[in-house]
């Protein structure tokens, strides 16, 4: 039984600046970091595209241990600094691919090393080269230790 | 008579807390990985 | 005013000087050498001299920024948002982490007070610069740069870094102040941009999860009070323009991550939400209502001979954190109140009851609700203590002929209309998750339902419930379990009252109601 109430005059100017922000709203990407590659762009999709399903429980390790190994090297570079890199670096180590940090590649032993000391192994690595963006073989590497993430 | 809150884009029957994937008053879906900033190690800064 | 000769020209060149350095390799290589380079600098400038240079230099440097901004997105029609934001953002996380550098170097380690004078002094003055802009630029005021600023500073500042976690609570509160100053009603063009830092997701997880013993729940409810104040003009009219809906949506997000993470903290500040609500505002406010201990569990309303008076819980009151008996104004009103809770007497008082109510004869302002609802819990509590000081529990009998039943049963019958809606409001606003407090009111309301000497207090006490179960989900525990008592138990013969058949479709509707609770 209340009814509407006139609107006081500073709530008239309230709505009115109210009205006028609706035209600058905040950007989701106000309120992140710069991308460095990837920025959210909102981009008119034709309508048949997935548009919002967002696959549950997609931020678990699981999930992304389930991703094909290219795709987590994708997630890994050009999701910088971001959780999605820190899941695709979780899933990588959990197929015994290795962060070197000198270098910022991912390796993996091909077979044993051949030299196992405290300072190093050496032998035959597989690693992913991302400026070629491929992988590659690598025989008689020295991994250092100090260089083991 | 009111809004079908389940409409609003948040799973609200996840068993985890919602808010640290929230996306935002305005935003009509959660977060996804790629969206959250995240303490990584320095050396993944490859950038 | 009177910024020294040439600081401006300084203040610009060491501002593009850093933004260069941030954006260096070597910098990002070893940030504090980076950093300790330029504040060497900036010593050499002497803008670290005196307080007020310091103070000169972030509010020139605030405003450099935000120009930069204003320019670059007038300049919209030449690049692209995203252009225009990585631009923009280019030069101001530099200056966010000109800002938090200082923070977290300045002062020795030990004194943390130097750190959060040092920040309470930059919020100030952005807030400043933002108040004025806003003054200036009226509907043209662009919200980006000062939410770009607050958002990413918060977010350096809450990087898990020792030097950081020590004054983080400090933190906290700076931007808490930070925000009150600039809720919505004081600057609405920066509403949705602020809605957005108050309910960012390290925001809410910082202030109601991670701070410990919940020191940052009071300070949280205040901006969340700030929130519903200001959408209240408008949602009371229910004229809501794209707007506000917008926000509205906005804010109903927020308080379902809420009820979904925090319902305690829900559950504390309920009343001084309420308060604020309009009345009409039905699912927000049942939404609020709705949350309960995550340690409850809540037995089903629709349970067959369900026994609330048998529950374990209706024995425990709510933490209410609200100082209710002090929203009782003015003393002397209190004061006769309280005369009347212990004598029971002068009768004198009900029939002056109303006068205290009433504020004005403007049809939908006539009340004081503030008033209306302190004085409800106030005396419901009361009634509770009162009950039990007997040794008695609350239940139909032992709540009627009091001092407390005395005014609950006088204002249903003194009020008009509109103050009698406000009253049951009042009331239905405790009706809440197993606790004493929903327990005694739902008693309450229905003895008024039986004990009413007109029908029209009965039909008032029926839509005051029916408006907040046709209504989109949630439903509070407590009004579930009232209104089925209501429709189910035959002392209140609710079935045979006109008002009941008084339209088909209202028929309906208590049919479909009545079945969806059977």
């Amino acid at each position: 039984p209340l009814g509407p109430a006139p609107l006081q005059r500073e709530h008239q100017f309230q709505l009115q600046m109210l009205e006028a922000a609706y035209y600058h709203l905040p950007h989701p990407s106000d309120s992140e970091k710069l991308r460095a590659y990837l920025p959210r762009n909102p981009y008119p999709l034709p309508h048949y595209y997935p548009q919002q399903t967002l696959i549950p429980h997609s931020d678990t390790v699981e999930f992304f241990q389930r991703l094909a190994t290219e795709s987590l090297f994708f997630v890994f570079y050009y999701m910088e600094g971001t959780k999605a890199q820190y899941l695709a670096a979780k899933a990588l180590k959990k197929q015994s691919w290795r962060f070197h940090t000198k270098y910022m590649m991912w390796f993996q032993r091909h077979e044993e090393p051949k030299v196992i000391n405290e300072e190093f192994e050496q032998g035959t690595y597989i690693y992913f080269d991302y400026e070629k963006w491929g992988q590659r073989k690598k025989e008689g590497f020295t991994f250092e230790y100090k260089y083991l993430e | 008579l009111g809004q079908d809150l389940k409409t609003l884009g948040m799973n609200l029957n996840s068993v985890e807390s919602v808010y640290p994937n929230f996306g935002g008053p305005f935003a009509e879906m959660p977060c996804r990985p790629q969206d959250i900033d995240y303490h990584v190690p320095s050396e993944y800064l490859i950038n | 005013f009177d910024d020294p000769q040439g600081l401006l020209e300084k203040t610009e060149y060491l501002l593009r000087e850093w933004v260069n350095i941030f954006h260096s390799p070597s910098a990002s290589r070893d940030p504090t050498k980076a950093f300790s380079v330029f504040v060497h600098q900036m010593n050499v400038h002497g803008i670290l001299k005196t307080d007020d240079l310091i103070t000169r230099f972030f509010r020139l440097s605030t405003q450099m920024c935000v120009d930069l901004c204003y320019r670059a997105l007038a300049d919209q029609n030449s690049s692209t948002p995203v252009l225009v934001r990585t631009k923009c953002f280019h030069t101001l996380d530099a200056f966010v982490r000109l800002i938090a550098l200082l923070v977290k170097h300045s002062g020795d380690a030990s004194n943390n007070a130097t750190k959060v004078n040092l920040l309470n002094k930059v919020l100030g003055i952005v807030a400043g610069v933002l108040l004025q802009d806003h003054e200036v630029h009226l509907t043209e005021f662009q919200q980006l740069p000062y939410h770009r600023i607050f958002i990413i500073l918060f977010l350096e500042l809450n990087t898990p870094e020792p030097v950081l976690e020590v004054i983080n609570f400090q933190v906290l509160t700076a931007f808490c102040h930070t925000l009150h100053i600039l809720r919505p009603s004081h600057a609405p063009a920066f509403a949705y941009a602020w809605l957005e830092l108050v309910s960012h997701r390290v925001f809410i997880g910082r202030m109601l999860a991670i701070t410990p013993q919940q020191k940052g729940w009071g300070m949280y409810a205040q901006l969340l009070i700030d929130l519903f104040k200001f959408l209240a003009p408008f949602l009371r009219n229910a004229e809501l323009s794209k707007p506000v809906a917008l926000f509205y949506k906005g804010t109903l997000r927020v308080l379902l991550v809420l009820l979904h993470d925090f319902p305690e903290f829900l559950c504390d500040y309920h009343y001084s939400f309420c308060d604020v609500i309009p009345p009409n505002c039905i699912q927000m406010r049942n939404l609020i209502l709705s949350a309960f201990p995550r340690n409850m569990r809540l037995p089903d309303p629709f349970t067959p001979n369900l026994k609330v008076d048998m529950l374990q819980e209706i024995n425990h009151a709510p933490r209410v954190l609200s100082n209710i008996a002090s929203l009782i104004q003015p003393a002397s009103f209190k004061k006769d109140l309280d005369n009347y809770l212990k004598a029971r007497a002068p009768v004198t008082f009900l029939s002056e009851l109303r006068g205290h109510l009433q504020v004005s004869h403007e049809p939908g302002l006539r009340y004081n609700i503030k008033l209306m609802n302190a004085l409800v819990l106030y005396v419901g509590t009361q009634a509770i203590a009162h009950i039990r000081s007997k040794t008695l529990q609350p239940n139909m009998t032992t709540i009627a002929h009091s001092a407390h039943m005395d005014i609950f049963q006088n204002l249903a019958v003194d009020l008009d209309t509109e103050g009698r809606y406000l009253f049951l409001n009042a009331i239905a606003n405790q009706l809440r998750y197993p606790n004493s407090h929903t327990h005694y009111f739902s008693c309450t309301l229905l003895y008024l339902f039986a004990e009413a000497n007109s029908e029209a207090i009965q039909e008032q006490i029926t839509r005051v419930l029916l408006e907040r179960l046709i209504v989109n989900r949630p439903h509070p525990w407590g009004l579930l379990i009232t209104f089925i008592e209501l429709i189910k138990n035959p002392i209140y013969k609710f079935w045979n009252h006109e008002f009941v058949h008084c339209a088909p479709e209202i028929e309906k509707l208590f049919e479909s109601v009545a079945r969806s609770c059977m």
